[in-house]
């Protein structure tokens, strides 16, 4: 049986509301550690990975490893049924046919109860070694996230280059061209708000803003965004939680 | 011109 208690419901509003545009049909993996899922979107293009781990809830446990096949547009409906700051738990037998969604009101006696009909989904499972990446770039989620809007005013495509003490973020398009230079900068009260960027081999890559305008819909989730990148295998972009991460992994466009 | 790769180009099926 898996029972998971979110002390707000916000956290799991904001996940869904971060992948629910690009993946719709999803299994949810419940083992003792926590819940993953791992979902490619429609076109193949962008990877998405998430873990909740168990120290994300107020209460988890989880006996056998149970899989919720969820289709999120519908969950999505569910979830915003609760508000913000409510508990709110995920309860499913060991082989569901619904998962049952509580909302808990911390201040009144107020408790609401959603039935979602589970899915049988089959999707295949890609297996992610870890990378050895040219540059890992950590920066304020909410700045990366004005980059990629600013700049897909321009263009399809969104330039990467890095350099020693420099990350270059570059459009160029039928009206014109646009750059964001953002270099390393430690902010000693707000760490939150800090650039950091290492470097191997300077980087020269390029990205799709239509996979990267999904991407940014989780930068409600988290202060900062690491991005990890190298020539010719996909980039990992990652939001952490409170315990675990949502990761999108992103191929850079190239020559063939 | 630039082609945008699938990402099962990249990861094994497990």
């Amino acid at each position: 049986m898996l029972e998971g208690k979110f002390d707000e419901a916000s956290l799991l509003k904001k996940i869904i509301d971060a992948i629910k545009d690009c993946v719709q049909l999803c299994n949810f993996n419940c083992t003792e550690k926590g819940i993953t899922l791992q979902a490619v979107d429609d076109s193949r293009v962008l990877l998405v990975s998430l873990l909740i781990g168990e120290e994300a809830f107020t209460d988890y446990r989880c006996d056998r490893n149970i899989t919720l096949g969820v289709d999120l547009s519908s969950f999505s409906k569910m979830i915003k049924c609760g508000n913000n700051e409510d508990f709110l738990t995920l309860i499913a037998e060991d082989s569901p046919d619904t998962v049952l969604v509580v909302f808990e009101d911390k201040n009144r006696e107020r408790i609401s109860e959603y039935s979602l009909k589970l899915m049988d989904i089959d999707n295949e499972f890609l297996k992610i070694d870890d990378m050895d990446y040219d540059s890992v770039i950590t920066m304020p989620a909410g700045e990366f996230a004005k980059i990629v809007r600013d700049l897909k005013n321009l263009s399809e495509s969104l330039g990467i280059l890095v350099t020693k003490d420099t990350v270059k973020f570059l459009s160029e398009g039928d009206i014109g061209s646009g750059s964001v230079v953002v270099k390393p900068f430690t902010d000693l009260e707000k760490p939150e708000n800090s650039v950091k960027v290492s470097l191997k081999k300077p980087v020269n890559l390029t990205f799709g803003l239509k996979y990267l305008s999904d991407i940014i819909k989780a930068t409600n989730l988290a202060e900062s965004v690491t991005i990890k990148i190298a020539d010719k295998v996909p980039a990992l972009f990652e939001y952490k939680l409170p315990s675990g991460y949502l990761r999108f992994y992103l191929a850079p466009k190239f020559d063939e | 011109g630039k082609t945008q790769p699938t990402i099962s180009r990249f990861f094994q099926r497990s």
